[in-house]
């Protein structure tokens, strides 16, 4: 089944 | 020093009360353009962007930058005291350890001032780039809110796909499944009940329903909602805080990949 990406995967961390 | 007077406490209560449940403790970050705000949920699947402009404010005075430190559920507890229509204003010193906040009601007969503790947070920051979405929907936000609790009775997610169809939301679940497919409405007597789709490219994107449902907390702060997508980007759930441009509660939600 799908899996959760978390946020990091497209934004840059600052 | 900060001075920050709002007309209506009712915007900060509802945007505290909207965003609790995902963020516990986040900083309030000041600056003479106004105050904004950016917080990861503990899974880094979702988060929550503030802005709330100086013009929201009157009068509105910030010197240098500040991080207001806040726990939620401490200022919850604070903002409980205001009532919706009271006049509230927030001071804070240069390098603060409390924020001072300041309640009058609209007829100037009571004052309530409060003092709530700052804590330092440490928090992670994201760079949002201005993305051009494949497809935007501006829909009445109760509507948004009611399609999402509707399907979470079903499954713990939903597909969202847009086409020159519409927009079909997809979801199932072991009892079975359900859609909804919303098109282009345009009501001339009532605006709010407007649903615009914008749709440059067809988009599907699957997410956690729990998390939609969590923003839809914020549907009481605007009539409409305006969401935004693009293939293997997160989600953009926006409300407008005030009239004026600028002035937003927006979430974003990682969405979910593969089968």
């Amino acid at each position: 089944s799908s899996q959760q990406s978390r946020l990091e995967g497209f934004f840059k961390v600052m | 020093m900060l001075e920050a007077r709002l007309d209506q406490a009712e915007i900060l209560k509802k945007v505290v009360d909207a965003i609790k449940d995902l963020v516990q403790d986040c900083n309030f970050d000041c600056n003479d353009s106004g105050i904004a705000l950016q917080a990861m949920d503990n899974s880094h699947v979702a988060l929550v962007s503030m802005n709330l402009q100086a013009d929201s404010f009157a009068p509105y005075r910030c010197d240098r930058n500040i991080a207001l430190g806040v726990n939620l559920t401490s200022l919850t507890k604070v903002l409980r005291a205001a009532q919706n229509t009271d006049i509230l204003t927030l001071r804070a010193l240069d390098a603060p350890d409390s924020l001072n906040l300041v309640f009058e009601s609209q007829d100037k007969d009571r004052i309530s001032e409060y003092d709530l503790k700052l804590m330092d947070i440490d928090q992670e920051h994201l760079g949002i780039p201005e993305t051009e979405y494949a497809a935007t929907i501006k829909m009445p936000s109760v509507e948004f809110r009611r399609i999402c609790t509707d399907l979470m009775a079903l499954s713990e997610s939903v597909t969202i796909e847009a086409s020159k169809d519409g927009i079909k939301f997809t979801c199932s679940g072991d009892i079975g499944n359900g859609s909804v497919t919303l098109r282009q409405h345009t009501n001339v007597e009532n605006e709010k009940e407007n649903i615009e789709i914008e749709l440059s490219e067809p988009v599907a994107l699957t997410f956690s329903l729990k998390y939609l449902v969590n923003f839809c907390k914020a549907a009481g702060l605007s009539n409409t909602v305006t969401i935004c997508l693009s293939n293997e980007v997160p989600l953009l759930v926006s409300y407008a805080l005030t009239s004026k441009a600028g002035s937003n509660l927006r979430f974003y939600l990682a969405p979910k990949i593969g089968d």
